[in-house]
Order: C-alpha cells, then sequence, then structure tokens
C-alpha cells in the first residue's frame, strides 16, 4: 500500500477514456478498461461509473515522452505506464506510453493486464515483492484472473471484502526456492543454462550467476501451457523438448520451433499414456529415459523409436532410492544427467545415481539445485 | 558536458533507474558520497527483486533493470 494507506473515501469510483491508442479498435480499449477495472471490483464493494466528459476520478489517457504531468514515459520497452494514488486532481490518474504497442493477446504489451495492474495503484496499491502477483513492478503476461492472495490482501486491506460477490481463486503465489519441502515438476538444460520449473514458474540458473532468477513461463513463451511435466536437451540436435500432458512443444534456443506442438504418441508411447512425468538425455549413450508412473522407457533419438523391453519398472533398474519412511521410490519427478551421473528427483529428495555402478551415490534436497 | 569520471552508459542507465524508482537524490554529491547513495540504492533494489544483496551493479542486477516494467516507485513515496 503507500504511505499513508491513501484510497477513496467512497465505494463509487468514476472513470473516462480521453484518449485512444491507434494500436486497437476503440471497442478493444474499452473492453480492456472495463475488464482490468472488474478484476478489482470483485474482490471488494468498488463500483466504477465511466463519465464521458468533464472531470472523472481516473482519467485515464495515453501519451508519448512529456505528457503534462512532468512524469516522461521513456520510448518503446522500459517504462509502460503509470498511474497516481487516490487523491484530488491528478489523484488515480492512469497513463499508458504510446511508444509502446498496446495487444490484448499474448504479445507484448497486453492492455488488459498494465491496465489491471495501473488501476491497483490507482486505488491504491503499491507494488509487489511476488513475482506472481499483479502489483509485481515487472511485466509478465498470463492468462485467467490476474490476483493473487498478496494482491487481494492488500486491496482489502483498503476497502474490505466483496459482499455478494463469491469468493474468486487467486493465483497460486511464486515458490520459494529454498522451501526444504520444495519438489519440482521439470528440470533441463538450455546450452549451458539449467532450467527448473515449478508450477507456472521457472527458475534460470546462469552457471556464472549464483542467484537463479524466477519467471513466469507464460511470460517468456506464452504459447506454452501453465504447467511443464517433463524436458530435455538433445545436444546434438540443439533442441530442448518441453512436455504437458499428452503435448510437447520444441525449444531452439529460447524460440519455439514451428510445427508443434505434436503429441507425445508420435515417440513411441501407448495411448495408455497421458503424461511423461520426467525426461532425462543421457548424452554418452545417444538415448533417452522417459519416466511415467512406475515406468521408465528408453528412445532412441537416432533411430526415433523406442527401445525393445520397455517399458521397465523404475524400483528394479534403479534400487536403493528410498524415502525419509524407507518405502522405496518407485516414480520420479523429473530427472536430469551430468559426468555419468543421474540425478532423479522424488518430491524434496534428489538421488545422484551412478549411471556405471549403478547404485544411489548421494541423496540431497532437491533446492540444492538452486543453490539453497 | 564530458561524464563525471569514468561512468559508463550502464552506470548511468542504473543511475536513472535508482532516481525513478528507489528514489536516489538528483544532482551532484562529492563522488565518495555519490557512490555510498549508489551502493545503497542498488542493494534496496536487489532486495525487492530477491537478487543476491551485493551492492554491485552485476549482470543479474541489470538485467532486472532493463526488464519492461510499471513506472510508479518500488519504494519511495509517490506523489
Amino acid at each position: 500500500l503507500f504511505p499513508k494507506k491513501l484510497k477513496w473515501q467512497k465505494t463509487l469510483v468514476t472513470f473516462r477514456i480521453t484518449n485512444y491508442t491507434p494500436d486497437l479498435k476503440k471497442e478493444d480499449v474499452d473492453q480492456a478498461i472495463h475488464d482490468a477495472l472488474k478484476v478489482w471490483s470483485v474482490v471488494t464493494p468498488l463500483k466504477f461509473k465511466k463519465l464521458h466528459e468533464g472531470i472523472a476520478d481516473i482519467m485515464i489517457g495515453f501519451g508519448r515522452r512529456e505528457h503534462g504531468d512532468h512524469n516522461p514515459f521513456d520510448g518503446p520497452e522500459g517504462l509502460l505506464a503509470h498511474a497516481y494514488a487516490p487523491g484530488e486532481g491528478l489523484g488515480g490518474d492512469t497513463h499508458f506510453d504510446e511508444d509502446e504497442t498496446w495487444t490484448k493477446d499474448s504479445h507484448t504489451y497486453n492492455l488488459f493486464l498494465v491496465a489491471a495492474h495501473e488501476f491497483g495503484h490507482a486505488l491504491g496499491m503499491g507494488h509487489s515483492k511476488d513475482p506472481g502477483s499483479l502489483m509485481y513492478p515487472v511485466y509478465s503476461y498470463a492468462q485467467g484472473f490476474p490476483l493473487s492472495e498478496d494482491d487481494i490482501k492488500g486491496i482489502q486491506e483498503l476497502y474490505g471484502p466483496n459482499p455478494d460477490h463469491k469468493k474468486v481463486k487467486p493465483k497460486p503465489e511464486a515458490p520459494n526456492k529454498c522451501d526444504p519441502e520444495l519438489s519440482i515438476d521439470a528440470v533441463t538444460e538450455l546450452r549451458g543454462e539449467k532450467l527448473v520449473f515449478k508450477d507456472r514458474f521457472f527458475w534460470r540458473l546462469h552457471p556464472q550467476f549464483t542467484e537463479p532468477e524466477l519467471t513466469l513461463i507464460q511470460s517468456t513463451w506464452p504459447q506454452l501451457p501453465k504447467k511443464v511435466n517433463a524436458a530435455y536437451e538433445n545436444l546434438e540436435k540443439d533442441i530442448v523438448i518441453i512436455f504437458s500432458g499428452i503435448r510437447m512443444w520444441a525449444l531452439n534456443g529460447y524460440t519455439l520451433v514451428p510445427g508443434y506442438p505434436k503429441y507425445i504418441h508420435r515417440l513411441g508411447f501407448p495411448k495408455s499414456v497421458r503424461k511423461i512425468d520426467a525426461a532425462v538425455h543421457i548424452d554418452d549413450t545417444g538415448k533417452t529415459l522417459f519416466f511415467t508412473d512406475e515406468d521408465y522407457w528408453s528412445y532412441n533419438e537416432q533411430s526415433g523409436k523406442m527401445d525393445p523391453g520397455y517399458p521397465k519398472s523404475i524400483k528394479d533398474d534403479f534400487p536403493g532410492m528410498q524415502e525419509r519412511d524407507g518405502d522405496e521410490v518407485d516414480e520420479v519427478d523429473a530427472a536430469s544427467y551430468k559426468n555419468g551421473y543421474l540425478y532423479l528427483f522424488h518430491e524434496n529428495l534428489q538421488y545422484e545415481y551412478s549411471y556405471n555402478k549403478r547404485k544411489v551415490a548421494r541423496i540431497m534436497r532437491t533446492n540444492d539445485l538452486l543453490n539453497c | 558536458e564530458p561524464l563525471p569520471g569514468n561512468k559508463t552508459e550502464k552506470w548511468l542507465f542504473a543511475e536513472r533507474y535508482l532516481r525513478r524508482y528507489y528514489g536516489m537524490q538528483p544532482g551532484l554529491l562529492g563522488t565518495s558520497k555519490s557512490s555510498d547513495v549508489m551502493t545503497e540504492k542498488i542493494r534496496a533494489m536487489q532486495s525487492f527483486y530477491k537478487l543476491e544483496v551485493t551492492g554491485k551493479l552485476d549482470h543479474n542486477t541489470l538485467q532486472v533493470m532493463k526488464k519492461p516494467r510499471c513506472g510508479v516507485p518500488d519504494v519511495a513515496e509517490y506523489n
């Protein structure tokens, strides 16, 4: 929240769109503004009334560089928009940088998402430190209802809940990389970097830097689904394959390869397989291992076929993976391979498996991967 | 006007960023004073973005500064 918890001392707040961007049809701008205000009205008693002339509480406009408030924009990229805290005159006003390209889809920058963020400020919200929150300062694209628990908690501290609106389902908050119970969905190398997927996010680890960078999956690859099940890099082909449900996508660097998604059954899985839990390419053998429920498969990248005799049981072929309560591990969340060792992730533990000696060499916490 | 000292483009970019979003006072301070203020503001920004708090203008910090964002300050009082 802003200092002194600035807020509107009324629940009916007026707004007026004073000009339009040429990037979108007028009705698309009207719709984006309407939907962005609705994000806040569904979780508070606030109501918004549109004015077509005169002075409204929230005056909305598009401008470039110096646009009348001595707070100039900076040309394309960088600063996208700003808004003023509730109050007289400039208070509540919201300005968008006309040097940006405004869109109504995943291409940058989605007007609805930026407007919803800015109206948060116009109602009294400050910035959030949670990368999964709408009020996080850095732009990121995501579909669905944009408010996180943190956003809702903040706005309801100012205005209270919406008495007659059913509870909305907030976006989950960003995962905490050093949570000792952390489990992950997938892990892969990508041209020397390591990507670790968890819920709607992924951490990007660069070998020279200790600090993993947390980003929303859809902010980097809007075409990918919100959740990734498995991923692996085939260095020879310089591609990374990402799996979600029965579909798979290919990345060349950070660019999606055209012609995807494809169905996983093209790799030779029976139709009964509906999801891949983990995937890892073994550079030394040219084989890729896929883990599905209690089984695993070996895929020959050269021939593009599954090796005969598979699937096999994980428990039988990877002995020694024990949970804390002594049960044998028979499912894998994620897998990676480095210097003759296979790293199999299960819940909050990772098992360093010696590929040659065929036995578990070490057991570590999953979040060791994130330099915790 | 020649750049004061050996300020690089990156340093000036970061100065602008910290002035706009972290309330760093504009104007020239004595060189030692200005670098102390800059270090303290960089630490504040690194802490906000859960980066490693080094006070140095490292790669990760610059990467975050370059991301498209909202124009409202992250910590300073906004008026």
